[in-house]
Parts: structure tokens; C-alpha cells; sequence
């Protein structure tokens, strides 16, 4: 898997669309001054990957991460961050992620998993103000544990080691003996 | 599963022993399974040891050295199970510069397995990426994504 | 003591507001006693407001917009009681450059009344200093003071 | 009170003497790569003024701030850190600073405190390997309330907010509304 594209729209102070390529090896750096929006993407890649917690979004509540509003910019009603991934190697065959319910996504999906070269993979999430939260795969709306699926094996999800916050780069030493464990653990 | 748990551990360890010392340049690191005969469950101790210091409990390191001995425990876990992408975002902040450039170029090898993304204020850090974005609040409170150089 | 309390929180509360704006050059801070009337010992919250930003709560403010506004009530209190010497340990690290010179500068001019002591590893925040030392450990473990400049 | 100088020798890394003089106004910086002693500084004068947790100092017990030894020097018995401080107006005079025991410290003192011009106060705290800690003012043993009445008023204290350890200036913030309160009463 390949991480090769970050759309977010309506997360965070995203409220026009924020749209970064990443090249398929090396290092993207991003920069700015402070304030102006690099940690929120961060926050943005966490909560499609499936974050639960708002508090680790440093919000209060998940409503948080849907844009505010400025001085001159009302709020907006909905947040949504889209991944695309390539999968390189013919892993697997995810199937076809089937979805529940009728969400009207981009809908073209990709090659399917049968082997016949990269395929590519978008992951979305959405939250309404109503409270009400969609996944998608492929345009196809999913439930959280399709998505968990796909990132299954890698070591990759909203918690994991491979995604290091703002300050929190010590946390990895200071836990105890038995967190470190499990550090072990889900390497393992 | 135990046995999984103790392949991991001696390869990581392994990994854990050769980053630490690309990163510090020297000294000796190591993860230690504490009372292994007594509890099979048992947690895991990391001992640090920065070039010509004697061999010390990580609570006594310095905010700088701590990060780097979190960031080779980091690259030991993705020598051993490489995840599709990494984000680090400012670990570089504590860092002096030697060792800035010491971590520039640990992530840049690293980077053929892994993508990493990169959130700094360093220009070393800047100069080692293939790819950099700038964020600007050009209108106050509106993110915007520019893209500075793209190889 | 209530009243001393009163009469503390109004004076820091103008100090913040004025520290605000001087680090971040504009915007609105402010501290508010919560549910004053219902609880004489009411705890206290800060309101940050970056320039051109919503009044929001200090949780969603950024890494360096939190140090600012951290340093911004620290001078406040300074204000309000000078302290004989102030501490900084590496405050800076987390701030852009354009912030660690309103820093630099909010140092300086307060250090007529306190004396600061400030532990970095920015040059700019070197160059506003009248006294710099430098702390080397030429022989591994040992640490040596330097005194690089001394005016 | 004017901080004019901090002599640290066998606390953490000062096996050697390490001696910092201080400009009576102004701004001085302390600057040198990661892992060499900076933070041991602030460290040194926490400690003298008085901190008793081992673990605000960065180590398990208190016996973690003695010089500890390296490959090639043997550990150290004792650690001290002196600091001397100005008076500048003649405040209220300190008295005499009468201590208990015979400590036999630097003895020579500074002129009395009846308003003669500026005197200087030397503030001592020595730990030995045995555990035995001992206060000095002025070269003459004191107790720990002592060194705390000399910088009554002042704010200023092992736990005041004039010593910002490193990484936790935001803590200043992000503590309960009722800890703040406790900082705007600490200032009163
Ligand atoms: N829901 C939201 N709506 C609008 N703006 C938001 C929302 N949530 C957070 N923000 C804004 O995002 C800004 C913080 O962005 P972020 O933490 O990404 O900054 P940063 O670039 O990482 O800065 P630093 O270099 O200081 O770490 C805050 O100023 C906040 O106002
Ligand atoms: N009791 C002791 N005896 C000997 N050395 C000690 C003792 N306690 C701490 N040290 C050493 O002091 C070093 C840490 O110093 P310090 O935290 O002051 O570094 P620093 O200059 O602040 O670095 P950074 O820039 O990374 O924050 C550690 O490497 C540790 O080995
Ligand atoms: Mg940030
Ligand atoms: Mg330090």
C-alpha cells in the first residue's frame, strides 16, 4: 500500500479544499507558520484512518473538526477527508468493500483486486453536524471495521506508532515496561 | 504467540542496537525483558547509552536525547514491520543540529520503504525532502495547501 | 483576600491583554472568572484569540499559539509581581521565526525589571542575549562552562 | 534581590566546578548541544531553593542529583550548588540567618542588612551520598524555611511559575480552571 493523495474539505480550518500529492517514495515535508493549519492535517489523516476519540483530535467533541467559521466565513455543516492509496503488490483481493446503506459516492472505485497491476483504493469519511458519520470505500458507503480491514497487517491505524502528534515524540519511551510490551506486540 | 512476541523482540532489539547508533553517532542502545523467568508477560525496559556516557535509565536523558532514543525505537519497529506511511510532526523541535542532520538523513534512507510525512520548522529538514508543501493563512483562518517544489 | 485576589486577577487580566498582543502582534487575549457569582472561589479560563481568528477555546489553539499564550500570561503575572529571576527552558522550541523574534524582543525589554536566564538552541533568541554562555562536554559526561560572551 | 552568580560541583553532570556569572540586568543565554548539562543548570537552581521531589529533578531519588560517575571518573559523595544573590533596596533585614549545627561554610557573609548598600547573600544546599542534606546562608547552616524566608514575597520558589522546565511551558494553560486560580493567588 501507497499513500498517494490527502483531499480534505469542511475539517478543521480546511474550509476551502486542502489538496496534497504525495510522491510514491520519499520524504513530503510540510511547513508554515504557526497556527496556519500542519497539525490539523495530521488530525486529518487520524480520523479517516478511524479516530474515535475527539480529545485526541484536541477537540472536545467530534463536532469539533468540522469548520468553525472565521470572522468572515460562516461554519460549515460537514467535514470530510479523502485518501487514495495504491496498492502495489496484488495483496489480497479486498473484495469489493461492500458498503451498507445508499451513500452516493464518487462511485468509479478501481481495478479490481485480481491482480491486474495497481489498484487504487479511496478511503473517506464524512461528519454532518447532525451528528451522523459515513465511511466509504470507493465512493461505496462502509462501516469503520471495512476500513480497519484494509490497513489490517500493515501496523497502520489512528493510534498506531506510525503516527507521531505534536510533542508526543518522548511518549514512546515514557510508557511503562508493560505499555512498551505491547508496542512489541502489535509489531509482532 | 509468545514465540511471536520473542522473534519480534530480538529483531527489533537488533534494529533498535544499529539506529541508535546511526542516530547518536556512537554509543549503545538495547531493550531489556525485565524478570523474563518470573513472568511471561513481562514488560519491556530500554536502556540508552549516548557516546562516552555510562549506561543510564531513560528518565535521566535530556529532552534531546530522548527523542532520538524514541525515534530509534521508531525506526528499529519499521525496519521490522514497515507500515505504508509515517508522520512526524516536529519531532525534529528538541533536536541540536548535528543531530537534525543526523535524523534528516535516517528518515531519507528509510524513506525507500516507508513515505514519510514531515511537519517542521527546520530548514535541514526542508532541504532532505523530495517534496514540500507550505501552508498559509492568507485569510485568517483559512488553511491553504501550496505546493513549493514537487521532484 | 478575596478582595487581594480581585484586585491581582484585574491587574494581570489587563497585563494578558497587552502581553497578547505585543507576542502575536494583534488579536484578543483575555481571562475570565467562571460563574462568579455562583462560587466566590470560581476558577479562572483563558480566552486566546490569534489576529484575524474566532475567539476560541485554548484547546484548539496549535503548539505555538499555546507557548505564546502560555508566555504571554507569564509575563502578565511577571507584570503585575516581578519575580527576582525568571528560567526559560528552550520555550522557543515549539515557535516560527517570526514569533521567536516578538519573543526575543518581549524578553529583552522585560528584563530591566527581572532577570531572565534562558536555556536555547535559537540564534536569534543567542543574539538578543547581553550574556551567553556555552555548556560543552569535551570529555563525555563531564560538563564544562564556557563563557562565550559577556558584556 | 538580584541573582549574581550559580556555582554547581557534583550535581549531575558539574563533576568539575561549573560557575555562571549573571549580569545585574539583562537577558543571558545558555546555549551548547543536546545531552551536555543545560537543563542541569535549571535543575541546580530548582534544587537550591529548595525542591524536595526527586522526580520534578528528572531521577527516581534524591540521590540521582549527585554526580553519578562516568567511564573513566569514579562517582562522586557529595553534591552542592551555591547561588549568590544581591540585595539591592535595604528591605527588611533578614536578620542574621541563624543556623543549627556548625556547618563550616564560606563564613565571610555580606554587610548586615540596616540598609548600608547592597549586600550580597550566599544561599548553599549540600546532599551526601549517606543522605544527610544540609542548608547554608551565608556559610552558616540553615534550615530549609530559612532559604524559603528569604524569598518570601518574591514569588519565587522551587515550583513557581519562574522556572519554566523544558517542554512544559504549556502547562501553564492547560491546567484546571481552579489551578489557575491558584496562579493569579500565588501572584497576590
Ligand atoms: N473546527 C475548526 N474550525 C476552524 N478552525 C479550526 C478548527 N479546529 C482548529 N482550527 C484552527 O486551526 C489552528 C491550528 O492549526 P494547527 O494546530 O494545525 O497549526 P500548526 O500549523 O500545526 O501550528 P504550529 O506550528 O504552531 O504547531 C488553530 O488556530 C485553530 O483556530
Ligand atoms: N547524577 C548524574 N551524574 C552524572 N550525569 C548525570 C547525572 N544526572 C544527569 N546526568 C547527565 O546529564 C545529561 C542531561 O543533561 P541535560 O538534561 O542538562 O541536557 P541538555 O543540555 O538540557 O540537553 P537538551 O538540549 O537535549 O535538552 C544526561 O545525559 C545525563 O547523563
Ligand atoms: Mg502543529
Ligand atoms: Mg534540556
Amino acid at each position: 500500500l501507497k499513500l498517494r493523495r490527502i483531499e480534505m474539505i469542511g475539517f478543521k480550518s480546511f474550509s476551502d479544499k486542502g489538496d496534497i500529492l504525495i510522491n510514491e517514495n520519499g520524504v513530503t515535508a510540510i511547513v508554515g507558520p504557526n497556527g496556519c493549519g500542519k497539525s490539523n492535517v495530521s488530525d486529518a489523516i487520524a480520523w479517516v484512518l478511524g479516530e474515535q476519540s475527539a480529545k485526541s483530535l484536541r477537540g472536545e467533541k467530534m463536532e469539533d473538526v468540522i469548520f468553525n467559521g472565521t470572522r468572515s466565513r460562516a461554519p460549515m455543516g460537514m467535514a470530510q477527508v479523502t485518501i487514495t492509496l495504491t496498492e502495489t503488490e496484488p495483496e489480497h483481493s479486498n473484495g469489493n468493500g461492500n458498503g451498507n446503506g445508499n451513500g452516493n459516492g464518487n462511485g468509479n472505485g478501481a481495478a479490481n483486486g485480481n491482480g491486474h497491476g495497481p489498484r487504487d483504493i479511496v478511503v473517506q469519511r464524512r461528519l454532518y453536524r447532525s451528528g451522523e458519520s459515513i465511511y466509504l470505500i470507493d465512493g461505496r458507503p462502509c462501516r469503520l471495521r471495512d476500513i480497519q480491514e484494509i490497513f489490517l497487517g500493515t501496523g497502520l491505524g489512528p493510534n498506531s506508532y506510525a503516527i507521531i502528534e505534536q510533542g508526543r515524540v518522548g511518549q514512546l519511551l515514557s510508557s511503562k515496561p508493560h505499555d512498551r510490551r505491547t508496542l512489541i506486540e502489535e509489531a509482532a | 504467540c509468545r514465540r511471536q512476541f520473542k522473534e519480534a523482540f530480538e529483531a527489533i532489539n537488533l534494529g533498535f542496537q544499529e539506529s541508535f547508533v546511526s542516530l547518536f553517532g556512537g554509543g549503545h542502545g538495547e531493550l531489556r525483558l525485565l524478570d523474563e523467568a518470573a513472568d511471561p508477560d513481562a514488560g519491556v525496559e530500554i536502556v540508552a547509552q549516548p557516546p562516552g556516557k555510562k549506561l543510564q535509565n531513560v528518565l535521566l536523558l535530556s529532552g534531546g536525547e530522548k527523542a532520538l532514543t524514541a525515534l530509534a525505537l521508531l525506526i528499529a519497529l519499521f525496519r521490522y514491520k514497515p507500515s505504508p506511511f509515517c508522520i512526524l510532526d516536529e519531532v525534529d523541535a528538541p533536536l541540536d543540529d548535528a543531530n537534525v542532520d543526523r535524523f534528516a538523513n535516517m528518515v531519507r534512507s528509510m524513506s525507500q520503504s516507508t513515505q514519510f510525512i514531515v511537519i517542521t520548522h527546520s530548514k535541514r529538514t526542508m532541504e532532505t525532502a523530495s517534496a514540500l508543501y507550505g501552508v498559509t493563512m492568507e485569510e485568517p483562518g483559512i488553511s491553504k495547501i501550496v505546493s513549493v517544489r514537487l521532484n
